[in-house]
Protein backbone atom coordinates (compact mmCIF):
# COMPACT_ATOMS: atom_id res chain seq x y z
CA UNK A 1 0.00 0.00 0.00
CA UNK A 2 1.98 3.30 -0.82
CA UNK A 3 2.68 5.21 1.95
CA UNK A 4 0.47 8.40 3.31
CA UNK A 5 1.93 11.16 1.02
CA UNK A 6 3.97 13.65 3.62
CA UNK A 7 2.10 16.35 5.25
CA UNK A 8 2.48 19.33 3.96
CA UNK A 9 4.70 21.73 6.39
CA UNK A 10 2.40 23.97 8.38
CA UNK A 11 2.29 27.68 7.06
CA UNK A 12 2.94 30.46 8.68
CA UNK A 13 -0.42 32.31 8.07
CA UNK A 14 -2.35 28.92 8.82
CA UNK A 15 -5.00 28.87 11.28
CA UNK A 16 -3.69 26.05 13.53
CA UNK A 17 -0.10 28.52 13.51
CA UNK A 18 -2.12 31.48 13.99
CA UNK A 19 -3.73 30.10 16.88
CA UNK A 20 -0.72 28.80 18.68
CA UNK A 21 1.08 32.25 17.69
CA UNK A 22 -1.75 33.89 19.51
CA UNK A 23 -1.49 31.90 22.34
CA UNK A 24 2.22 32.14 22.58
CA UNK A 25 1.66 36.13 22.76
CA UNK A 26 -0.45 35.82 25.22
CA UNK A 27 1.72 33.42 27.31
CA UNK A 28 4.69 35.92 27.06
CA UNK A 29 2.16 39.35 27.82
CA UNK A 30 1.47 37.34 30.73
CA UNK A 31 4.38 36.60 32.15
CA UNK A 32 6.41 39.92 31.40
CA UNK A 33 6.79 42.08 34.41
CA UNK A 34 8.09 45.58 32.84
CA UNK A 35 7.72 47.63 30.07
CA UNK A 36 4.57 47.47 27.76
CA UNK A 37 2.38 44.33 26.07
CA UNK A 38 3.71 43.06 22.72
CA UNK A 39 1.59 42.25 19.74
CA UNK A 40 1.69 40.20 17.06
CA UNK A 41 3.54 41.23 13.72
CA UNK A 42 4.28 38.03 12.04
CA UNK A 43 4.77 34.25 12.38
CA UNK A 44 8.33 34.17 10.94
CA UNK A 45 8.32 30.39 11.31
CA UNK A 46 6.95 27.47 12.47
CA UNK A 47 8.26 23.51 12.15
CA UNK A 48 6.33 21.17 14.09
CA UNK A 49 7.84 17.98 14.78
CA UNK A 50 5.11 15.25 15.96
CA UNK A 51 5.52 13.04 18.94
CA UNK A 52 2.85 10.79 18.35
CA UNK A 53 -0.84 10.45 18.11
CA UNK A 54 -2.79 14.31 18.53
CA UNK A 55 1.10 14.90 20.23
CA UNK A 56 2.90 17.63 18.42
CA UNK A 57 5.30 19.97 19.42
CA UNK A 58 5.61 23.25 17.29
CA UNK A 59 8.44 25.53 17.68
CA UNK A 60 7.44 29.29 16.47
CA UNK A 61 9.52 32.35 15.56
CA UNK A 62 7.40 35.14 16.24
CA UNK A 63 7.74 38.95 15.24
CA UNK A 64 6.08 41.44 17.83
CA UNK A 65 5.71 45.12 18.02
CA UNK A 66 5.41 46.92 21.39
CA UNK A 67 1.66 48.67 21.99
CA UNK A 68 1.28 51.41 24.00
CA UNK A 69 -0.52 49.31 26.78
CA UNK A 70 1.77 49.25 30.14
CA UNK A 71 1.91 45.69 31.09
CA UNK A 72 0.24 46.61 34.28
CA UNK A 73 -2.93 47.72 32.20
CA UNK A 74 -5.94 46.20 32.41
CA UNK A 75 -6.97 47.05 28.66
CA UNK A 76 -7.36 43.98 26.60
CA UNK A 77 -4.37 43.13 24.04
CA UNK A 78 -6.85 43.81 21.09
CA UNK A 79 -7.68 47.66 22.29
CA UNK A 80 -3.83 48.80 22.81
CA UNK A 81 -2.33 50.23 19.53
CA UNK A 82 0.65 49.14 17.87
CA UNK A 83 3.49 51.97 18.72
CA UNK A 84 3.97 53.96 15.37
CA UNK A 85 7.21 54.04 13.29
CA UNK A 86 7.25 57.85 14.34
CA UNK A 87 7.12 57.16 17.62
CA UNK A 88 10.07 54.75 17.39
CA UNK A 89 8.98 51.53 17.42
CA UNK A 90 10.23 48.72 19.36
CA UNK A 91 10.54 45.48 17.62
CA UNK A 92 10.54 41.95 19.57
CA UNK A 93 11.63 38.68 18.53
CA UNK A 94 10.33 35.63 20.48
CA UNK A 95 11.17 31.89 19.80
CA UNK A 96 8.70 29.39 21.33
CA UNK A 97 8.03 26.00 21.75
CA UNK A 98 4.83 24.51 22.29
CA UNK A 99 3.06 21.65 22.82
CA UNK A 100 -0.14 21.10 21.11
CA UNK A 101 -1.83 17.84 23.12
CA UNK A 102 -4.85 16.40 22.55
CA UNK A 103 -5.21 19.91 20.57
CA UNK A 104 -4.80 21.84 24.19
CA UNK A 105 -1.75 24.27 23.54
CA UNK A 106 1.08 24.96 26.23
CA UNK A 107 4.51 26.69 26.25
CA UNK A 108 7.74 24.70 26.83
CA UNK A 109 9.62 27.18 26.71
CA UNK A 110 10.01 30.86 25.18
CA UNK A 111 12.89 33.16 24.57
CA UNK A 112 12.32 37.17 23.52
CA UNK A 113 14.52 40.15 22.94
CA UNK A 114 13.42 43.51 22.41
CA UNK A 115 15.18 46.35 20.28
CA UNK A 116 14.11 49.91 19.34
CA UNK A 117 13.76 50.91 15.22
CA UNK A 118 17.32 52.16 14.15
CA UNK A 119 17.43 56.03 14.70
CA UNK A 120 18.71 56.60 11.21
CA UNK A 121 15.96 54.71 9.76
CA UNK A 122 13.48 56.74 12.28
CA UNK A 123 15.27 60.24 10.80
CA UNK A 124 15.24 59.13 7.44
CA UNK A 125 11.40 59.37 7.42
CA UNK A 126 10.68 62.05 10.14
CA UNK A 127 13.67 64.19 10.75
CA UNK A 128 12.34 66.02 13.71
CA UNK A 129 10.83 63.21 15.49
CA UNK A 130 12.18 62.37 19.01
CA UNK A 131 14.43 59.44 19.71
CA UNK A 132 14.08 56.86 22.43
CA UNK A 133 16.44 58.01 25.27
CA UNK A 134 18.27 56.03 27.73
CA UNK A 135 15.51 55.56 31.12
CA UNK A 136 18.63 56.77 33.10
CA UNK A 137 19.42 59.99 31.46
CA UNK A 138 19.81 62.92 33.66
CA UNK A 139 17.21 64.89 31.91
CA UNK A 140 14.97 61.78 31.49
CA UNK A 141 14.98 61.53 35.27
CA UNK A 142 14.69 65.20 36.24
CA UNK A 143 11.41 65.10 33.98
CA UNK A 144 9.77 62.25 35.76
CA UNK A 145 10.72 63.90 39.66
CA UNK A 146 9.41 67.15 37.97
CA UNK A 147 6.20 65.48 36.50
CA UNK A 148 5.44 62.88 40.15
CA UNK A 149 5.79 66.21 41.92
CA UNK A 150 3.79 68.13 40.42
CA UNK A 151 0.81 65.52 40.03
CA UNK A 152 1.33 64.51 43.71
CA UNK A 153 1.28 68.45 44.69
CA UNK A 154 -2.01 69.43 42.61
CA UNK A 155 -4.05 65.87 43.19
CA UNK A 156 -6.56 65.32 45.96
CA UNK A 157 -6.14 61.63 44.56
CA UNK A 158 -3.78 58.89 47.29
CA UNK A 159 -0.08 60.09 46.60
CA UNK A 160 1.74 58.53 43.86
CA UNK A 161 5.07 56.61 43.90
CA UNK A 162 6.80 55.80 40.94
CA UNK A 163 7.31 51.77 39.71
CA UNK A 164 9.12 52.41 36.62
CA UNK A 165 10.06 54.53 34.05
CA UNK A 166 8.13 53.04 30.86
CA UNK A 167 10.24 55.08 28.25
CA UNK A 168 11.53 58.46 27.57
CA UNK A 169 12.05 60.11 24.20
CA UNK A 170 14.40 63.35 23.52
CA UNK A 171 13.68 66.19 20.57
CA UNK A 172 16.52 68.93 20.41
CA UNK A 173 15.26 70.58 17.35
CA UNK A 174 12.82 72.81 16.82
CA UNK A 175 12.37 73.03 20.41
CA UNK A 176 14.25 70.95 22.89
CA UNK A 177 11.77 68.76 24.83
CA UNK A 178 11.89 65.39 26.97
CA UNK A 179 9.12 63.13 27.21
CA UNK A 180 8.21 60.56 29.20
CA UNK A 181 6.13 57.57 30.59
CA UNK A 182 6.40 55.85 33.81
CA UNK A 183 4.28 53.51 35.75
CA UNK A 184 2.93 54.29 39.36
CA UNK A 185 1.18 52.90 42.09
CA UNK A 186 -1.10 54.48 45.02
CA UNK A 187 0.44 54.63 48.51
CA UNK A 188 -1.56 54.62 51.93
CA UNK A 189 -1.07 58.33 52.09
CA UNK A 190 -3.03 61.33 50.85
CA UNK A 191 -1.55 63.65 48.90
CA UNK A 192 -1.81 66.25 51.53
CA UNK A 193 -0.03 63.81 54.63
CA UNK A 194 2.25 62.53 51.85
CA UNK A 195 3.81 66.48 52.21
CA UNK A 196 4.24 66.29 55.92
CA UNK A 197 6.18 63.22 55.95
CA UNK A 198 6.31 61.63 52.71
CA UNK A 199 8.87 59.10 53.90
CA UNK A 200 5.91 57.04 55.50
CA UNK A 201 3.82 56.66 52.48
CA UNK A 202 3.64 52.66 51.50
CA UNK A 203 2.38 51.07 48.57
CA UNK A 204 -0.67 49.46 49.22
CA UNK A 205 -0.65 46.20 50.18
CA UNK A 206 -1.53 43.36 47.12
CA UNK A 207 -4.94 42.98 48.11
CA UNK A 208 -5.93 46.36 47.87
CA UNK A 209 -2.80 47.27 44.98
CA UNK A 210 -3.75 50.43 42.59
CA UNK A 211 -1.29 50.88 39.77
CA UNK A 212 -1.53 53.71 37.18
CA UNK A 213 -0.01 55.00 34.38
CA UNK A 214 1.51 58.87 33.61
CA UNK A 215 2.77 60.54 30.56
CA UNK A 216 4.62 63.88 30.75
CA UNK A 217 5.96 66.02 28.75
CA UNK A 218 8.65 68.93 29.53
CA UNK A 219 9.39 71.45 27.39
CA UNK A 220 12.87 73.25 28.06
CA UNK A 221 13.28 75.20 24.83
CA UNK A 222 12.57 77.89 24.35
CA UNK A 223 10.84 78.12 27.43
CA UNK A 224 10.28 75.73 30.20
CA UNK A 225 6.52 73.98 30.10
CA UNK A 226 5.71 70.92 31.73
CA UNK A 227 2.23 68.95 31.29
CA UNK A 228 1.35 65.91 32.94
CA UNK A 229 -1.49 63.08 32.84
CA UNK A 230 -2.04 59.95 35.21
CA UNK A 231 -4.70 57.45 35.20
CA UNK A 232 -4.71 55.05 38.36
CA UNK A 233 -6.30 51.58 36.89
CA UNK A 234 -8.22 50.68 40.26
CA UNK A 235 -7.53 47.87 41.85
CA UNK A 236 -6.43 44.22 39.85
CA UNK A 237 -7.24 41.09 41.71
CA UNK A 238 -3.86 38.92 41.19
CA UNK A 239 -2.09 41.80 39.40
CA UNK A 240 1.63 42.19 41.06
CA UNK A 241 4.33 44.12 40.26
CA UNK A 242 8.00 43.28 41.41
CA UNK A 243 10.55 45.19 41.44
CA UNK A 244 12.96 44.87 38.51
CA UNK A 245 15.84 42.78 39.11
CA UNK A 246 13.28 40.56 41.68
CA UNK A 247 11.38 38.92 38.85
CA UNK A 248 12.29 35.24 37.45
CA UNK A 249 12.98 35.52 33.07
CA UNK B 1 22.95 2.75 -31.16
CA UNK B 2 20.75 5.20 -27.96
CA UNK B 3 21.03 8.56 -29.55
CA UNK B 4 20.79 10.89 -26.13
CA UNK B 5 18.49 13.69 -26.17
CA UNK B 6 19.86 17.23 -25.41
CA UNK B 7 19.05 17.77 -21.53
CA UNK B 8 17.12 21.14 -22.65
CA UNK B 9 14.97 18.90 -24.91
CA UNK B 10 14.57 16.13 -22.29
CA UNK B 11 13.79 19.03 -19.59
CA UNK B 12 11.23 20.28 -22.05
CA UNK B 13 9.29 17.34 -22.78
CA UNK B 14 9.27 16.39 -18.99
CA UNK B 15 8.41 19.46 -17.95
CA UNK B 16 4.87 19.15 -16.60
CA UNK B 17 2.76 21.41 -18.90
CA UNK B 18 1.31 24.22 -16.53
CA UNK B 19 -2.27 25.75 -17.06
CA UNK B 20 -2.42 29.05 -18.02
CA UNK B 21 -2.16 31.64 -15.12
CA UNK B 22 -1.16 29.21 -12.93
CA UNK B 23 0.26 31.00 -9.95
CA UNK B 24 3.01 29.02 -7.67
CA UNK B 25 1.56 28.90 -4.09
CA UNK B 26 3.21 31.56 -2.02
CA UNK B 27 6.01 30.07 0.24
CA UNK B 28 4.47 28.76 3.45
CA UNK B 29 6.85 31.39 5.44
CA UNK B 30 7.36 33.77 6.64
CA UNK B 31 3.89 34.73 6.83
CA UNK B 32 1.86 38.27 6.21
CA UNK B 33 3.46 41.44 8.33
CA UNK B 34 0.12 42.68 10.13
CA UNK B 35 1.56 45.83 10.51
CA UNK B 36 4.89 47.24 9.42
CA UNK B 37 7.98 46.20 9.33
CA UNK B 38 10.80 47.65 11.08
Amino acid sequence: VPAAPPLAPLGCDDPEAEAAAEFAVNYINGHSHHGYKFALNRVDNVRVVSQGLNNDIMFLELDLLETTCHILSPTPLANCTVRSLTQHAVEGDCDVKLQKLDGKLSVLASKCHSHADSSEDLLQICPDCPLLASLNNTEVLATVTAALNHHNSKTTDPYLRLLEIGRARIQYHPVHSVSVEFAVAATNCSAGEAKENAGVCQLLPEDQSNFGFCTASRLIRPSEDLSVDCQLYGHQPGVTYSQPGQDTS
Amino acid sequence: PVAKRAVAEAAQHDKVPRPVGFVPPPPPCPGKIRHFRI
